[in-house]
């Protein structure tokens, strides 16, 4: 495609079709939209952010994740859509022209590329980063267990040939290592959502211990308030609440970070779930997601907004 | 390119917390290689098990020997996989 217009976002596409798509998007709106590129790769590929801004000086933001188990191919296509959504809401839409006249949003869309490569050419089925692990013949590390938040504890492996392996210590990855490093020098960052695929989820702090988070009621009526405004387009209903009483318990994850690091609205997503497909969601599904989704993340946003701390 | 004929993914519905710790224990069978697309959680949610086509024998076996029903979410995993392929390359040549 010649334009972000004519890019279909009703089909999965290879990393060079989005970061293709993510230059055009910013050709497109260079008063609005700049690209970051917060690090790099094990393998040297950009950890491209999309900065949506219309002005201002480091001004408070949401941070939105895609992708970080490459095979959910879903939450990267759906990320592309939102990139898309933003752009061409913003003047249209009161409530995102609202947020983004006074708050700025950074979009990572493919936060493991590695992976998310190797997923495309090598291993559908591949969920992990692509860097070695010395002594073992796995490769890879589960960069949602690689955070320090609990790292090390229940909910993790210590095994490279576990899905769930932790990695040899905390943000020893360059794909989380970037983005903690991004966090902690913007230091204005608000609310945080990293969306992962599947089983119709939404989630908050902590994982890794059932202490409660200080704002425990406040997220879980927002959660709640997020998943009706999701269910009101098609119906998809989420399950919500903290993350180890709603799933299990998960150290080393990426919302326990943020949200100890003072990132109050912190939650983390797992997308529609048909029952059938599991990570082979097809690709008449993308656009409905991520409609649906993006009802949520403006409740998350809307309320960010209205809530300043 | 990893090819995954034959591969199954389970659906195991588990009833009580006795089959919740039996479900648990297929973790720890690392030989059977399988793939928990949803792992196990509480009674009556489903857990979602890639099974690779070597270890389906076994996988089947040991849930049937404990009494844990199960059904077949994808029968054949690859074949979807070819489904995904063709719907992209057709795509991608409809585009250019």
């Amino acid at each position: 495609p010649r334009n972000t217009d004519n890019f279909d976002y009703s089909r999965y596409h290879t990393i060079e079709e989005i970061y293709s798509f993510q230059d055009m998007l910013v050709a497109e709106n260079l008063g609005m939209v700049s690209k970051i590129v917060i690090g790099s790769s094990y393998q040297g590929r950009p950890l491209n952010v999309l900065k949506f801004s219309t002005g201002g000086s480091n001004r408070p933001a949401i941070w939105i994740d895609t992708g970080i188990h490459s095979r959910e191919w879903v939450t990267q296509a759906s990320g592309t859509w939102f990139a898309k959504k933003i752009v061409s809401s913003y003047g249209r839409d009161p409530a995102l022209t609202a947020i983004l006249d006074k708050m700025d949003i950074f979009l990572e869309i493919v936060t493991n590329p590695d992976g998310f490569y190797y997923t495309h050419n090598s291993n559908r089925m591949w969920r992990k980063t692509r860097k070695p692990n010395p002594g073992s013949s796995c490769v890879g590390v589960d960069p949602n267990r690689n955070w320090d938040a609990g790292f090390g504890g229940p909910g993790a492996s210590n095994s490279p040939c576990s899905e769930t392996f932790r990695g040899p210590r905390a943000h020893s990855e360059s794909e989380v290592k970037s983005i903690v490093d991004f966090v902690k020098q913007h230091g204005n960052i608000k609310a945080f959502v990293s969306i992962h695929a599947y089983s119709q989820m939404l989630l908050y702090p902590y994982g890794y211990t059932r202490t409660p988070v200080q704002d425990q009621n406040e997220l879980h009526a927002l959660a709640k308030r997020a998943i009706t405004d999701l269910a009101s387009l098609y119906g998809t209903r989420y399950r919500y609440g903290s993350i180890i009483n709603t799933i299990y318990q998960a150290s080393g994850g990426t919302i326990d970070w943020t949200y100890n690091q003072g990132i109050k609205y912190s939650f983390t997503f797992e997308l529609r779930d048909t029952g059938r497909y599991g990570f082979i969601l097809p690709a008449n599904q993308i656009i409905p997601t991520a409609q649906e989704t993006w009802l949520a993340l403006m409740a998350i946003m809307d309320h960010t907004l209205k809530n300043p701390y | 390119k990893k090819t995954f004929e034959g591969d199954q993914v389970l659906r195991i519905v588990p009833k009580d917390e006795v089959q919740l710790s039996l479900i648990k224990d297929l973790e720890d069978m690392i030989e059977l290689e399988l793939d928990f697309w949803k792992d196990v959680t509480d009674v009556d949610t489903p857990v979602h098990i890639r099974v690779p086509s070597h270890g389906l024998q076994s996988t089947r076996m040991y849930l049937e020997s404990q009494g844990i029903d199960y059904s077949v979410m994808i029968e054949d995993l690859q074949v979807i996989l070819d489904e995904e392929q063709e719907e992209m390359d057709s795509a991608a040549r409809v585009a250019a």
